[in-house]
């Protein structure tokens, strides 16, 4: 993976969920 | 508003998230997110930190 993916998945592991923010339209 | 260097961070993290899903590591719980680990994720991450 990318360290980017690494990130969001170490994220996603310590927090238990992912927030992203929302793509301006 | 967002400057144009944070949207461009928020797309690739967005892409990034969008690939953890199609491999399976990450799922949507709403189709904008919030993502989780998937039982795959957490033993990728378990991985990861040995």
């Amino acid at each position: 993976l990318t360290s980017e993916q690494n990130q969001l998945m170490i994220q996603a592991s310590q927090s238990g969920t992912l927030h992203l923010p929302i793509e301006d339209p | 508003a967002l400057t144009s260097e944070e949207a461009q961070a928020n797309k690739i993290k967005r892409q990034a998230a969008d690939r953890l899903v199609t491999m399976r590591l990450l799922k949507a719980m709403e189709v904008d997110g919030p993502w989780r680990l998937t039982d795959l994720g957490r033993e990728y991450v378990q991985r990861l930190a040995q």
